[in-house]
């Protein structure tokens, strides 16, 4: 399994269709102050389903959709695409190139689709389970998070399995 | 249950000690596991940089605080490789040598996980095979700025 | 006691809003008394990058926050020079361009206010009357390494 | 006023004799991860009267006292030095030059001096209290510590007379 692209389309400052294409090896993105660089990060924690809005620093639904400029105005849904290689079978789909597709819109309704179908948040946890969540994405100013947390917090880092 | 953490848990603790003392230039590190009052088994981390006694995390200075998580995690990885790891601005508090040191095991790692590290550190974007700027138009829009191949050298 | 405060709320209010404007390059803020439930007196901060809405503080991003609050004490240095202040690491979320920005803003103030930095940046570096190299031996004991007098160039 | 010296001795790394002589403008202090440069910032703070150990990455008393190293055996006291010049007078105490002096021991014992005389920590922030404490040192990782709070915790900043 790898990462394949990232489409954004109106979550947090991605007001545009902007799409990543992701080789192997390392990507690194760069970028001034307020740029944009975090929201990325963002994005590809909210399209594998994360619910707390607080590690996606805001407080609900609405405050992932682009939420207008002076020079331009507001939209009403953000949309973020994720499409992930599957030619090794790891994920329990029989599909060679996943997309895990997240909408959301002002009213707070989250809709979430694989390869373009319609399925439930339960289903989307399910296939990326294996990707290791505690560790895939770690977010600006939390890598030492885990030294602050208490012996028993740990756990869950190595109870993922293989 | 046990059985797995019990493995996964020496697998790592192993990994951990050796990546601690590439990433530190030394020193030594090691993972407990500690059981709380309800007999819950939790994991401690002892940290002893080089040329310092084992002290308690909360006397490390932040960039050791960093260099000694990003071991945990390279560890992590290197027992459980996850297919793909985003990291944003982790090497904010490493001075020079140690941004050079968290590259070049990041790129060891590079053949079974693939990373998308965020990062203002010269050092950890000349490590990089693909490299995107983001920028943030008048209208508050961000955009992708570039992208650069990996055969063409940067601009 | 409220009159003193309402004097330097306002001169710090006007400061704030001009040090943001130089620091961002642009943009506007704004530092507003508010009331609570109890009717004590609070100070809520508005901060508007160039080219955003004015929006909450949790949306700025980690440069921003770092901007924005560094812009809030030069305006309170401004209004209230304190005779020396110690800055740790301030700009280390800070891109090339911001880290700069910072420096003048310091070196405008530093005849006012000595100022004591400790940073990884080669700006900041560079903006420095005097520099103090500490290092950490193989015995745990921090050292002062070297001191840059004002008048020699740096190694 | 400002500040003229630094002297530390046993306070955390400086198990030896370390002295800093700053001058006016704007002083850098530079030097690889772990080697000490925010230890010298919190012994600003800690010379000036903090009594918070929290703040100053301990808990008690002890944890500011050079806790030795393989090579270097625990020392029993720790002592930081601060002198301040004060030409101008604005420092309620009749001498052109003020040294605050804070020591602590094993024991938990902690003395302060002025100018070499045995003095309390009332005293002590007696003096200081027109240096303006809420802004004089800025910890690492704190800068924008003034953004997460609330905002009647903010007046603080705005009471400090000129
Ligand atoms: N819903 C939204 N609509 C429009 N813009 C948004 C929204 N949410 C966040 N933003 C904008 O995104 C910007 C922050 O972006 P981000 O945190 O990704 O920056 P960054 O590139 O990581 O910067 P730094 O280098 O400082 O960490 C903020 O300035 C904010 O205005
Ligand atoms: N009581 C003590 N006795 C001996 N050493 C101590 C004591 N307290 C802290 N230290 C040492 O001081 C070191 C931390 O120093 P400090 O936090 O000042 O580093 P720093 O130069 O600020 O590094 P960074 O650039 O990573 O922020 C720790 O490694 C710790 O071992
Ligand atoms: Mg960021
Ligand atoms: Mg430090």
């Amino acid at each position: 399994t790898r990462l394949k692209r990232l489409e954004l389309h109106g979550f947090k400052s991605f007001a545009t269709p902007t799409t990543f294409v992701f080789d192997p090896g390392i990507t690194a993105i760069i970028g001034p102050n307020g740029s944009g660089k975090s929201n990325i990060a963002e994005a590809v924690r909210w399209a594998l389903g994360e619910q707390s809005y607080a590690s996606l620093r805001g407080r609900r639904t609405e405050d992932v959709i682009f939420a207008g400029s002076a020079a331009r105005a507001p939209l009403g849904m953000a949309e973020v695409s994720l499409t992930l290689d599957n030619e090794s079978g790891d994920l329990p789909l029989p599909f060679s190139e996943i997309t895990i597709t997240r909408r959301a819109y002002r009213s707070g309704e989250n809709q979430y689709f694989i390869n373009g179908a319609r399925v439930r948040l339960k289903d989307v946890l399910q296939v990326t389970a294996s990707l290791g969540q505690a560790y895939t994405v770690i977010g600006q100013g939390l890598v030492d998070a885990v030294l602050s947390q208490r012996p028993e917090e740990r756990r869950g880092l190595f109870e993922h399995a293989a | 249950m046990a059985e797995e953490f019990n493995r996964t848990f020496g697998e790592v603790a192993a990994a951990f000690e050796a990546t601690f003392t590439t990433l530190f230039g030394g020193g030594k590190a090691k993972l407990l596991q500690v059981q709380d009052d309800d007999g819950a088994t939790g994991v401690d981390i002892l940290a002893q940089p080089p040329g310092k006694r084992l002290q308690s995390l909360a006397l490390l200075s932040g960039g050791e605080r960093a260099l000694t998580a990003v071991a945990l995690l390279f560890a992590i990885l290197k027992v459980n490789p996850s297919p793909f790891c985003i990291l944003d601005e982790v090497d904010a508090a490493l001075d020079e040598a140690n941004v050079v040191r968290v590259r070049d095991e990041l790129k060891a790692l590079a053949d079974r996980t693939q990373f998308v590290v965020v990062t203002h550190n010269r050092a950890t974007i000349e490590g990089a095979d693909t490299l995107y700027g983001i920028t943030m138009g008048d209208d508050g829009v961000s955009r992708v700025l570039s992208l650069r191949l990996p055969a063409e050298a940067p601009a």
